[in-house]
């Protein structure tokens, strides 16, 4: 879930 | 990072220096909508807001910065620089009547209900209907220039080339982002109708005009 809220993507 | 979220970002980036240079070096925004560039310039300062608070790489800072940086440039040289040649009366696509329903959206469907979180949410939701008054202009004008089409092109394919992105990851890294698939899918299904001129008659060389 962390992941998802720590965007990696531009 | 996968091929395809490279050959999606290149896009991106390539679409953003052509329009910037096509504007620059025929000192002219004709035929461009200032109102895209404001909400996509809105849509990058909303989803980069951590650029200095969260370090991913250094390919991913650059990178946001030159999308900052570009975007604004292009509205100063639209509304200030080369004001003159900004087509206002064919720009006329009400940019509120997308911000407004995106921003409460952002409100009520989101990740976490916080404010970085929600800022971005809305800059996915802007960046899916951000080119709405460029492709409503066009409609309007019945026209575009063949450099205006091929932004337009590598724009739109930078989204489709993220949604493989997505399917890939989701396969190999088990990373799924919902509102970022959803809004990628209504982004790139608005371009449908521009692909299909685009391929149809750009790539025959023959200039883009619609059915007035």
């Amino acid at each position: 879930r962390q992941l998802m809220l720590n965007h990696d993507e531009l | 990072m996968n091929i395809f979220r490279l050959a999606g970002d290149l896009s991106h980036l390539a679409a953003i220096i052509v329009l910037l240079l096509k504007i620059w070096k025929t000192r002219s925004c004709a035929g461009i909508s200032g109102k895209s560039q404001i909400l996509f310039a809105l849509v990058f300062t909303t989803r980069y807001l951590d650029l200095f608070t969260n370090f991913i790489s250094p390919y991913n800072t650059v990178m946001k910065m030159i999308y900052l940086g570009c975007a604004y440039a292009t509205v100063y040289l639209i509304y200030m620089k080369f004001k003159a040649t900004y087509d206002g009366n064919h720009d006329t696509f009400r940019a509120e009547f997308l911000v407004v329903p995106v921003g409460g959206l952002a409100f009520l469907v989101n990740h976490e209900f916080s404010p970085l979180e929600i800022l971005w949410t809305f800059s996915i939701y802007l960046e899916s209907v951000a080119i709405l008054p460029q492709l409503f202009m066009i409609s309007k004008t019945g026209e575009a220039e063949t450099i205006t089409t091929h932004y337009l092109f590598a724009l739109g394919m930078y989204r489709a080339l993220y949604l493989i992105n997505w399917i890939w990851r989701y396969y190999f890294e088990n990373f799924f982002d919902l509102i970022a698939i959803v809004a990628g899918c209504v982004q790139t299904i608005l371009y449908c109708d521009f692909f299909y001129l685009y391929i149809t008659k750009v790539l025959q060389g023959k200039k883009l005009s619609l059915p007035a």
